[in-house]
């Protein structure tokens, strides 16, 4: 899932 | 990690600046409303997942970046609507609302309401200063606060960059996020030629003058 990773970032 | 700290207190920085610029000087002039209305619209889109964000860190930058913008955009539109000029603040930003709504639909990694909302606040984010570079050239100088501001705002996003690397090494799953990276590098090669600018002049102690 390459998305999770950046959904936590701004 | 520090290049992701650093870049998130660099963009609430660049806020800070900008806040303190309207209010020192009395007047949004050489501040590109349409830009500023572009950001509005990039945290809505990003953020609409603000009730179930689960890191409190994030979720009070989430807040404190729509409060602040909303606040901008009222000082603009309302308090210090007469330093306002519209004439100087031209650029089409229907063209950038399409290429960025034109991406989201055509690659977002789901098709779901989010992952669609947020690749096109990532691909929003990327062009959203245009229109104050595009009137910042118009004008040929800037304020040594709006200089500033844009700086701050620009390095947040290049500081992304060198946190992106580091996580993919120190992460164990090597992720690679193609949209935000892409986005990422995008804008940050948009701000280039102002940066320039921005270390040769205002940095040695010089007025933001363009050549």
């Amino acid at each position: 899932e390459a998305t999770e990773a950046v959904k936590d970032e701004l | 990690n520090i290049f992701r700290v650093l870049g998130d207190f660099s963009h609430l920085a660049s806020i800070f600046i900008l806040l303190h610029k309207i209010q020192q000087l009395k007047s949004c002039s050489g501040i590109s409303f349409k830009s500023q209305v572009l950001y509005m619209l990039v945290y809505i889109t990003r953020y609409l997942d603000l009730p179930w964000t689960s890191s409190p860190y994030n979720f009070i930058f989430k807040v404190l970046f729509i409060s602040s913008e909303l606040y901008i955009i009222y000082l603009m539109a309302r308090a210090y609507k007469p330093t306002n000029d519209p004439n100087l603040d031209t650029f089409h930003v229907e063209f950038l609302l399409g290429f960025a709504g034109l991406l989201a639909l055509l690659f977002p990694y789901k098709y779901t309401i989010l992952e669609v909302f947020w690749a096109f606040s990532i691909w929003l984010e990327s062009v959203a200063i245009l229109p104050q570079l595009f009137m910042l050239q118009r004008t040929g100088e800037a304020e040594a606060m709006t200089a500033h501001y844009i700086a701050a705002l620009g390095m947040y996003r290049a500081l992304y960059i060198p946190n992106w690397i580091y996580r993919y090494f120190s992460e164990p799953t090597h992720k690679v996020d193609t949209i935000a990276v892409t986005a990422g590098i995008l804008q940050t090669i948009l701000y280039s030629d102002f940066f320039w600018i921005y270390y040769t002049k205002v940095m040695r102690g010089e007025k933001f003058k363009l050549p």
